[in-house]
């Protein structure tokens, strides 16, 4: 049975502590102000109010007897320091720290956070990728200058098979999935749409127009897919 | 030339505004603090300091003369939805708002937001994922009940090619690529790991031990998936 503290009930960290708990994990989650401690009592193991800065407190309640601990403090930023350094002397398997900055971020790394979230970093990148290229419907960054995008099909494409794009050797990206509406005509003759996924499709798939493509690659490789 | 504004330059609408920017799109910033506006100035096209509740002020300073608005005030709700309702009048032909919860989000679609955006919300759901199924190292959900994740390959599966493992047959998903940590001995002898990307991988590849595979599939397959 799995074992969190979530420490810091902010949006992220009660959002966190709630998904946890529902998921089936046992909860500690910890806020050192009382409404907020009293609004998630119902929804984890267990609901302490304390200051995460006191390492007594945190001994005493067994907050380092757990799997991994999340530290969701977003503005103090030394109260997340010096709560991550105690649980790095305690022992704690996996310490995730959340970080305002990057400057921060690497901060807490060298101090011994396994991991940094910073949430409203991640969600401007995600819809930087969305917006900046219009054919670009997502981006993931799967490593250092390699991505899994969503691309409307161009045009280009359309009407001809996988086999015939070439898309490997042509342009060094693979599909690996398709997402496709397909409409369908309900019992009273309502038309509905919805989506039909075909992953690591077929080499003789034809390309639609409206087809949604997801394509994987180097960063320069997707960049040269056609828009059109 | 992509033109965008931002209003709301708390650390999302900040960093989403200057990203923009260091892509090379147009970029109308937004706060009715000046101290806000003033940190931002020099990343962007424009900085105005304004009440984006203000009608009169948005048709001033064009603030409506965009390909898309993002909405990225957190907590004044009220600011938020009258904000959307404004852009929604003057025909932005794409708003996207932030919603600090569920219900908010409910309402600002229906009074015209077309995306919502809850960084916190995505953080904590990412990593309830990540921190929920231990051999589960991402889940990224591509549609309602059908995900892409990546997992540590289960023990069962090394030393078995792709084709061996049929994988689409017995266990309805696909792999859509293997991350494989290779070892280089540099030119002093050092020796260096890297990532190695084999996407949409061959059916003869065989599967290493620590290798991480990006699967495709329903949820519920997946979640058949052998844990070792
Ligand atoms: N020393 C501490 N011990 C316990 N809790 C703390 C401590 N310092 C800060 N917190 C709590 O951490 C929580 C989150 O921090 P903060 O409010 O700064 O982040 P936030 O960025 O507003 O959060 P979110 O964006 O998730 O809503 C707050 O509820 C705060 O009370
Ligand atoms: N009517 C308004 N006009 C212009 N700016 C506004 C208005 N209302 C709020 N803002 C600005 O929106 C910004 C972001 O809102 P807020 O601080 O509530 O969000 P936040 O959740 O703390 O942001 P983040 O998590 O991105 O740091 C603030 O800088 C605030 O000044």
């Amino acid at each position: 049975m799995e074992r969190f503290a979530v420490i810091g009930l902010g949006r992220f960290g009660s959002r966190l502590a709630e998904l946890l708990s529902m998921g089936g994990a046992e909860v500690l989650a910890v806020d050192k102000e009382r409404p907020l401690v009293e609004e998630v009592r119902d929804r984890v193991t267990l609901a302490i109010c304390m200051d995460s800065t006191d390492e007594e407190a945190i001994r005493a309640q067994g907050i380092d007897k757990v799997d991994a601990a999340i530290v969701g403090i977003g503005d103090n930023f030394e109260a997340a320091v010096l709560t991550t350094v105690i649980l790095k002397q305690l022992e704690v398997p996996r310490i995730i720290v959340r970080a305002t900055t990057d400057v921060r971020a690497a901060i807490l790394r060298r101090i011994g956070a396994d991991d940094i979230v910073n949430p409203e970093n991640e969600s401007a990148e995600r819809w930087q990728s969305k917006l900046a290229a219009p054919g670009l419907i997502d981006r993931r960054e799967l490593a250092e200058g390699f991505s899994q995008v969503q691309i409307a099909a161009p045009e280009s494409f359309v009407g001809k098979t996988l086999e015939q794009l070439e898309l490997r050797k042509k342009y060094r990206v693979n599909i690996t999935a398709i997402k496709r509406q397909t409409e369908e005509t309900g019992s009273k003759g309502a038309k509905k749409t919805r989506d039909t996924f075909l992953s690591v499709p077929m080499p003789d798939v034809v390309i639609q127009s409206g087809d949604v493509l997801f394509i994987m690659g180097a960063d320069d490789a997707i960049a040269a897919l056609p828009a059109e």
